[in-house]
């Protein structure tokens, strides 16, 4: 693993401690093949590099003892702070709020808003699920069944074609369940759709929600840059929910997505099931990219 | 001379970036600049094109024994194709399109609905069913998944169906339970029908990175792979994945999914899939 490489790296440079640029280059580039492995983009890499050089250049490592220990600590601290802080909370500051659920197809949505929902009922919320996935076969029911199963109410429009009309009646319907938050399921769609992406621009207008939750799944690879930059700039997303994390995905495209987005990650998916959803520890998805 | 070979480095980056952003995986695109930088023919020629001609070929020589898109359909019947692969890759949406394919070439196709676990798996694999214009052979959803298998398989030989094609739920490939009752359900088709499963087809999602090698591994090691089945190309993924499974798992790719819809299926064609990388 990467921090036995950066102990045979430094131990093979002697005791005479004389670290150098030129030392550095091999345990930087060790660093490298490590995130690209973990799936980090490899421009948010080179620029990641870019920034443990100078910090490991510095006085810091080159008059460690431990030089070893210091730069795996630069490494790990640089990627804690692209993460940012364990910062979960929703802003559901109006009533009813609204939380509109966004993503590529397959990413976990659907179940996300189910465990959203069941989240916020312990929070005392009363919410409202609302099905705008039109497209998919059997979405509606999906989303049917997991409200169903969390005994949360769902808006349901089967023979409404557009996403906007559905959205409506939910507001209307939270009215009168007294409900007073709103998770939005929409369909899987492609960051390069524009027709898609219109509908969900268009679904933002009409609603202006509190969050914006981009969904993404954590085993996503270099394309994760792309995807989110054109979610978040057709919709000004307000957070990332990264999924599947149960999984042995090294998660780099949190890395990808955080820095491109900037936005916080606020929830993780760690199972499949209605709980199977917590808050966001930086240090600890930053242990698991570094491998 | 000199400017010539920074021109030739900076070439090399830049056709290094590219293979990585398309997730062929830093091994392997290291491997091939490497070599390129090496190459005679490299350092003698100006063109880019000419580089690129040479990766693609090396791209080619990874993958070229690998492309055999025939499945093992053909011997008996009915035969039997088991889907797998972890959650929300396209198992299901690519059992409709594959049972249009198989129609299409005059198959008969039935569908088994095994993922008795999900919130409305069943419901999902029957509405393809019925657009696709087959039948679905299910039970009630929490059923045992091995049970639902037998049958449609006595159902698929009473009916003298060519093909069936048999559905089952998403699973991480960490969870052991999972594997284990995946296992088990092919255990269940092989114990009725000898032989059976024909193929057993792992879906991975294109825009997957470096996890989809130990997906491989692991259904491989659990069922034994016959084919994979590449979807969501129609995004911006470059699906560069490709070469490390190759390569090093050689288990071959059948066919790529392109879409939403019963017809985007396309059998895996090396030359346009290498070419795409450079698109
Ligand atoms: N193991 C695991 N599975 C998850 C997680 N989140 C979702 N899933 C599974 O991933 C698959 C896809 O989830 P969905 O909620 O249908 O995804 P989606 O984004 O709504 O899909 P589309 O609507 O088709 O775009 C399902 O099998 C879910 O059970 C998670 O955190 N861990
Ligand atoms: N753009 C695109 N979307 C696809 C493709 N294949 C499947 N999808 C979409 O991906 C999402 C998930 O597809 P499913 O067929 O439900 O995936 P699954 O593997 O059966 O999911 P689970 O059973 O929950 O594990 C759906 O929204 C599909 O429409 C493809 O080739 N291209
Ligand atoms: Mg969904
Ligand atoms: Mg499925």
């Amino acid at each position: 693993n990467l921090t036995e490489k950066i102990t045979d790296i430094f131990r093979n440079l002697g005791n005479k401690g004389k670290i150098t640029e030129d030392n550095i280059s091999d345990a930087l580039r060790q660093v490298r093949i490590a995130l690209l492995e973990a799936d980090v983009n490899f421009k948010v890499v080179k620029e990641f590099i870019n920034k443990v050089k100078e910090k490991a250049i510095g006085e810091s490592v080159l008059k460690s003892l431990t030089p070893d220990q210091q730069f795996i600590k630069i490494v790990h601290d640089e990627l804690v702070e692209i993460l940012g802080s364990t910062d979960n909370t929703l802003h559901l500051t109006v009533q009813p709020s609204i939380i509109l659920m966004v993503g590529l197809q397959g990413s976990g949505k659907t179940t996300t808003c189910a465990k959203l929902a069941n989240l916020q009922k312990k929070k005392n919320f009363k919410p409202l699920l609302v099905a705008c996935d039109i497209y998919r076969p059997a979405a509606i029911d999906q989303l049917k069944f997991l409200g169903d199963q969390l005994n949360v109410p769902v808006c349901i429009r089967r023979k409404e074609t557009d996403v906007v009309a559905i959205a409506k009646e939910a507001l209307i319907e939270a009215n009168k369940l007294g409900c007073n938050l709103l998770i939005v399921d929409t369909a899987g769609r492609l960051h390069i759709d524009e027709k898609m992406m219109d509908e969900v621009a268009r679904l933002k207008d009409f609603l202006k929600p509190q969050e914006i939750l981009f969904v993404a799944d954590a085993m996503t690879g270099q394309d994760a840059v792309r995807v989110a930059d054109e979610f978040n700039k057709k919709l000004e997303i307000t957070g990332i929910v990264l999924t599947k994390l149960d999984g042995d995905a090294r998660g780099g495209a949190a890395i990808s997505i955080k820095s491109v987005t900037g936005k916080p990650i606020k929830f993780v998916g760690i199972s499949e099931k209605i709980d199977g959803l917590e808050p966001f520890y930086p240090d600890r998805l930053a242990t698991r990219i570094l491998g | 001379l000199t400017g010539k070979k920074n021109i030739d480095e900076d070439f090399l980056e830049a056709l290094e970036e590219i293979l990585i952003s398309a997730d062929v995986g830093v091994n392997i695109a290291l491997d091939i600049i490497e070599k390129m930088r090496k190459d005679v023919k490299v350092s003698t020629t100006a063109s880019l094109e000419e580089i690129v001609k040479l990766i693609k070929k090396e791209l080619t020589e990874i993958i070229k024994d690998f492309s055999n898109p025939v499945l093992n359909i053909e011997n008996k019947k009915p035969a039997i194709i088991m889907v797998c692969g972890v959650n929300g890759v396209g198992k299901t949406t690519s059992i409709g399109k594959l049972t249009t394919y198989f129609k299409n070439s005059g198959k008969s196709v039935m569908l088994a609905a095994c993922d008795t676990f999900r919130a409305a798996a069943i419901e999902q694999l029957d509405i393809w069913a019925k657009r696709a214009g087959t039948e679905c052979i299910k039970h009630q959803h929490g059923a045992d998944s091995g049970a639902v298998a037998f049958d449609a398989i006595t159902a698929a030989v009473s009916r003298n169906i060519d093909i069936l094609i048999i559905d089952t739920a998403g699973r991480l490939h960490t969870k052991t339970n999972l594997m284990d009752e995946l296992k088990k359900i092919k255990k269940v088709i092989n114990q009725q029908l000898p032989d059976a499963p024909d193929e057993v087809l792992l879906v991975v999602d294109a825009t997957t990175g470096q996890n989809a090698i130990n997906q491989i591994q692991e259904f491989n090691k659990y069922l034994g792979l016959t084919g994979i089945i590449l979807t969501k190309m129609d995004g911006t993924a470059k699906g560069g994945l490709v070469f490390a499974m190759l390569k090093d798992l050689k288990v071959p790719i059948k066919f790529i999914g392109v879409g939403e819809k019963l017809d985007d299926l396309r059998v895996f064609d090396i030359n346009t899939f290498i070419d795409a990388l450079f698109d």
